[in-house]
């Protein structure tokens, strides 16, 4: 189905974008929370 | 081919923890009451360029109540920041800022403050002590029945309340009432009679003062009061200001 394909054709761009030691970025926000989550 | 858009500044990026400092220097310099606040969390920036060198920032911070009254002349990072078994108060702020050539300047804040929720502190910790409402009958007698002793054993300026900063109520196992409150000073001394006529002194901040009182009503009756008065400094000509010491009195 077309849905499939989009799938694996995202999945295999994903696989090719990624070089080796590949660390995701952490979201830009929201920031690191200084002293306790309330 | 044009240029492509800058990416987003992330909320932990150097020029967001600026424009977060300077939001929170305006907010707490434009508050006349309660306490100071401190950032938690940079939950959201937004920058918008308006030219060269100039743009608008829009921030969504986090706070934290800290156990410096507005009034205290301490730096804000020397201020405690209260634990969430001590019923924090978190604050909400949106801040509107403008950047013209590096000069971080608040155009417009607004700020909710809201108190950790009950059923949480009792989860955590179910004999803490929680906040009780500033116009509570056992609170009122508490802060008015410290201030009375504090006069009445300290020489000096007669102390007048300027605004109960916090209260919390302990029922279980002793019934404990905690205060916080600020204080004034007026042109009476302790010494005179009639304290109805006195007035509060120019506002000036070594005219004000802060206290903290614990009244333990059962199973014996016990009243402990510590006032910090924000005047009786130490100056001394090396050492900056924020670091200067505060003399305090403790009567119990």
């Amino acid at each position: 189905s077309v849905a499939r394909r989009a799938v694996a054709e995202a999945a295999q761009h994903d696989k090719v974008a990624r070089p080796v030691g590949f660390v995701p970025l952490p979201p830009p926000c929201p920031g690191k929370i200084r002293h306790f989550k309330i | 081919v044009p240029a492509a858009p800058p990416a987003p500044l992330g909320c932990d990026d150097p020029k967001s923890e600026a424009a977060a400092e300077a939001a929170v220097n305006y907010i707490n310099g434009h508050s006349h009451h309660g306490f100071k606040f401190t950032l938690n969390r940079i939950e959201n920036i937004r920058v918008l360029p308006q030219g060269p060198n100039n743009e608008v920032i829009f921030l969504e911070l986090d706070l934290l109540e800290t156990t410096c009254h507005i009034l205290s002349p301490t730096a804000l990072e020397n201020c405690t920041v209260r634990s969430f078994t001590d019923h924090a108060v978190e604050g909400d702020c949106d801040v509107k800022l403008q950047n013209v050539n590096g000069q971080l300047s608040v155009v417009a804040s607004k700020c909710h403050s809201n108190a950790d929720s009950s059923e949480d502190i009792r989860q955590l910790c179910p004999q803490c002590p929680l906040l009780a409402a500033w116009n509570d009958t056992e609170v009122q007698a508490a802060v008015t029945e410290a201030l009375n002793d504090y006069n009445s054993k300290n020489a000096g300026a007669y102390l007048k309340l300027l605004e109960i900063g916090r209260a919390k109520i302990q029922h279980h196992p002793e019934h404990i009432v905690f205060v916080e409150f600020a204080v004034a000073a007026t042109n009476c001394s302790t010494e005179e009679a009639n304290v109805e006529t006195c007035q509060l002194l120019p506002d000036d901040q070594s005219n004000f003062g802060f206290c903290t009182a614990t009244k333990v009503i059962r199973p014996s009756k016990e009243l402990q009061v510590n006032c910090q008065l924000y005047g009786h400094q130490v100056p001394t000509p090396d050492t900056p200001l924020l670091s200067r010491v505060f003399w305090s009195i403790n009567t119990s």
